[in-house]
C-alpha cells in the first residue's frame, strides 16, 4: 500500500461520512441522487464477492464491509426514512440508470480478466463504478444550486478517483508486472467525468461563493 | 498470485 492509495481510500471514506452527515444532520437528501446511491450499493455488492473466498488484509476486509454497509444504509435511509424521503428530488433524478447497469454488464461479459462468475462481476463493478456518478451529476446540473455538504461529498469522491490514478502511476513504476488496464482505463474515464464538476467547484471556492452549475 | 495482485485494491 502506498500513500496515494491510502489517501484515495480515506477520501472515499470521508465522502461517505460527509454524505451520511448531510442526511442525518439535516434530515434531508435533497441534491443527492438515489439512483447513483443504488448503483454504488450494487458496485460494492458485486465487487466484494471475494470477501469470503480471498483474504488480502484485515484493512481490505474492514473497508469492504464498511463500503457495503454504508452504501446500503444510504439507500435504505433515502427509501424508507419518513422525513428524509420527502426531501428527495425525485423529479430531477430521472436518469435511466438501468441502461448503465445493462451496458456495464454486457461490457463485463465481453471484456474481463477471466470468464468466471466472480471475474465477470468484478469487471461489471469496475465499469459500473465509472458511470455511477452520472445520475448524480445530472441531478446537480438540473437543480443548478449545489448545497455545501453535497458539494463536499462529490468533491471527496472525485479526490478519491484522482488519488487512485496517482496510485496506479506509482505502482506502474515501482512494481514489476503491474498491469491492470481494466481498472486503470475505467478509473480514468470515471475521473474525466468529474472534470466539469471540479471546474465549478474551484471557481466557487476561489470566489468564496455558493456553488452553482450553469443551466 | 496474479489474481490477488489485480484485486488487492478496493
Amino acid at each position: 500500500m502506498n500513500i496515494f492509495r491510502f489517501a484515495g481510500d480515506m477520501t472515499h471514506l470521508i465522502s461517505i461520512l460527509v454524505l451520511l452527515l448531510k442526511i442525518y444532520a439535516t434530515k434531508s437528501c435533497s441534491g443527492i441522487s438515489l439512483k447513483t446511491q443504488e448503483l454504488y450499493a450494487l458496485v460494492f455488492l458485486t465487487r466484494y464477492l471475494d470477501l469470503f473466498t480471498d483474504f488480502i488484509s484485515v484493512y481490505n476486509t474492514i473497508m469492504k464491509l464498511v463500503f457495503i454497509a454504508s452504501s446500503l444504509a444510504v439507500v435504505c435511509c433515502m427509501r424508507m426514512h419518513r422525513v428524509v424521503r420527502r426531501s428527495y428530488d425525485k423529479d430531477l433524478d430521472t436518469f435511466r440508470h438501468y441502461f448503465l447497469i445493462l451496458a456495464s454488464f454486457v461490457l463485463a461479459l465481453l471484456v474481463n480478466e477471466k470468464f468466471t462468475f466472480q471475474e465477470i462481476f468484478w469487471a461489471f463493478s469496475i465499469y459500473l463504478e465509472a458511470l455511477a456518478i452520472l445520475p448524480q451529476l445530472v441531478l446537480l446540473q438540473r437543480s443548478g444550486n449545489v448545497d455545501n455538504l453535497t458539494g463536499q461529498y462529490v468533491f471527496f469522491l472525485g479526490a478519491y478517483r484522482a488519488f487512485y490514478i496517482l496510485n496506479w502511476i506509482y505502482r506502474y513504476f515501482t512494481e514489476q508486472h503491474f498491469s491492470r488496464w481494466i481498472a486503470c482505463v475505467s478509473g480514468l474515464v470515471q475521473t474525466v467525468l468529474y472534470a466539469d464538476f471540479f471546474y465549478y467547484y474551484f471557481i466557487s471556492w476561489k470566489n468564496n461563493a455558493k456553488m452553482q452549475l450553469p443551466a | 498470485s496474479n489474481k490477488e495482485e489485480s484485486h488487492d485494491e478496493l
